[in-house]
């Protein structure tokens, strides 16, 4: 599975997930990734996200709206709703994976609970990273 | 309203650490480098968060070494079945595919679906249908197949016949 998300200079954030599945799956079976809420999410006024990992602990959660929603009606951080879901939902769930989000001030966290992953950010003015694992 | 930003992710618990080379590494690297590259080329232009996105994830998927278009694992049965989906923060507008081969890039497949229909998510031939009438670039079984997920299949079919296939996230995440 693949993703990006972003915010632009006039504040506006997208997401966009792509994915081949599992190796081996059924023939039909559909994960997180093109499901909107699950996969891939994204609201001007809390944030952007697309996640990777177990399709089917993501779709139970809702994951990303659900980061979406503790943000609009908490009032929490996304970088404390992006943590929680994962390492706390996500992992009750005995799912893994992780997600990259983007905030409207252009915050971004990357949270996940397992080995194996490939990232990278950029942010203006701050360079470019790319981290593996 | 401040600079942009941009985050892009190659998968989840594909390798082990110890399946991982110098060489393999520095691979991973440089083609992360190359897709941040082109999501800063168009936010750069002062381009749209959701072109950004949808460009990222294009050169993502023509990465053979991600699970998603060029790269895409294998079916039990032996085929590629990919799903994208996108969504714009300004006003909810979102596209989705799934269970479709053919696109070169299914994200665009999925942007079709935002840009030329009243839905959100669509599968198999209707999706297909649309992604050609938006005149998006298709390709053949050739073009998407690569040796290391066709392996990952026989491997993955074999534990199962012998009745030896662990719950390794690594292989779940495909």
């Amino acid at each position: 599975t693949v993703g990006a998300v972003a915010r632009d200079r006039n504040g506006h954030l997208a997401a966009a997930t792509s994915t081949g599945g599992m190796t081996a799956k059924r023939s039909g079976r559909v994960g997180d990734s093109p499901v909107i809420g699950a996969g891939t999410y994204a609201d001007d006024a809390t944030c952007a996200v697309s996640a990777t990992g177990d399709g089917e602990a993501f779709l139970r959660l809702c994951a990303a709206h659900e980061i979406d929603a503790r943000m609009r009606l908490t009032g929490v951080s996304l970088e404390l709703a992006a943590e929680d879901v994962i390492m706390t939902e996500l992992t009750a769930l005995n799912g893994t994976g992780g997600i990259i989000a983007v905030d409207r001030n252009g915050a971004i966290t990357t949270p996940f609970n397992c080995e194996g992953m490939y990232r990278g950010w950029s942010v203006e003015g701050d360079g470019r990273k790319t981290a593996i694992y | 309203m401040g600079g942009f930003s941009l985050a892009v992710h190659g998968g989840a618990g594909v390798l082990h650490r110890d399946q991982m080379t110098p060489e393999r590494e520095a691979d991973y690297h440089a083609a992360l480098d190359r897709v941040l590259s082109t999501g800063e080329a168009v936010l750069d232009a002062d381009g749209s968060a959701l072109d950004a996105v949808t460009q990222a994830v294009c050169a993502l998927e023509n990465e053979p070494l991600f699970n998603a278009g060029r790269g895409a694992v294998f079916t039990r049965n032996e085929q590629q079945e990919m799903d994208a989906a996108l969504m714009d923060g300004r006003n909810r507008q979102a596209g989705a595919v799934a269970g479709i081969f053919g696109p070169k890039n299914p994200v665009l497949a999925a942007r079709s679906v935002l840009e030329h229909t009243d839905h959100v998510l669509m599968i198999g031939e209707g999706a297909l249908a649309v992604a050609r009438a938006a005149g998006l670039d298709f390709e053949d079984k050739d073009y998407f197949f690569t040796q290391e997920r066709w392996d990952a299949l026989q491997e993955t079919l074999k534990m199962e016949a012998e009745g030896t296939l662990d719950d390794d996230p690594s292989r779940r995440h495909g």
